[in-house]
């Protein structure tokens, strides 16, 4: 474990808590890609299999116990909740999500630590978070106005994978620990938000509302 | 590849 490490991690669970916060007090989910939220359900639970099958960790377990728990919150909220279902901008959240499934999964088919059932959909799980942003960018792109919660969610969930990097620069030079799959998705995900991150971190310089072009 | 199988991150 590292300072990274846990600063990542937490700041993952704090994009999580922002975004139940902003839907459980506004009651309303706009400007929230229900497509990114289903893709990140996908994610921990192709990863998170082997809570069955590996020995339980004090610090991994409750965490991955709560990333489940929360992502399917999050759906269930969005697609059953009788408020906040009527808030979601279905006809904005256009992303054709399924165009990102079988592309990872057929590279996790290909590339992952070892053919087995559990390595090729962690590899899975660990390509499909790299692109999951995607529809949840694009919504953002087409929203008028980005609300400050929303857009305080999209950063951190940006800067948790950032800060993975992090620690796998420290993990490589202190603990000789080299993982291609991770680093290359990490590096991927976290490209992804370069241009939102600079669109955000200027609106919080200039003070004003977050725009996307 | 060694490594890549301990999944000891989230």
């Amino acid at each position: 474990m590292n300072a990274f490490r846990l600063l990542a991690d937490l700041t993952h669970l704090l994009s999580i808590i922002i975004l139940l916060v902003k839907i459980r007090t506004t009651k309303s989910c706009a400007g929230i890609s229900l497509k990114t939220q289903d893709l990140y359900v996908l994610v921990f639970i192709s990863r998170y299999l082997d809570l069955f099958t590996r020995p339980l960790s004090l610090y991994n377990t409750p965490f991955k116990l709560v990333f489940l728990a929360t992502s399917i919150t999050i759906v269930y909220y969005m697609r059953y909740h009788k408020v906040v279902k009527q808030t979601y901008n279905k006809d904005s959240d256009t992303f054709k999500h399924y165009f990102l499934i079988l592309p990872c999964a057929v590279l996790a088919f290909f590339i992952n630590p070892k053919f087995t059932f559990i390595e090729v959909l962690w590899s899975f799980s660990i390509y499909l978070e790299a692109v999951a942003i995607l529809p949840q960018l694009v919504l953002l792109q087409s929203s008028s106005n980005i609300d400050n919660l929303t857009g305080n969610y999209v950063f951190m969930l940006g800067a948790y994978r950032a800060l993975y990097l992090l620690n796998w620069i420290y993990r490589f030079f202190a603990e000789d620990v080299v993982r291609w799959i991770p680093w290359i998705a990490g590096l991927v995900q976290t490209a992804l938000y370069a241009d939102f991150f600079y669109y955000y971190i200027k609106s919080w310089r200039n003070n004003e509302r977050l725009k996307l072009p | 590849k060694e490594d890549d199988k301990k999944h000891d991150e989230l």
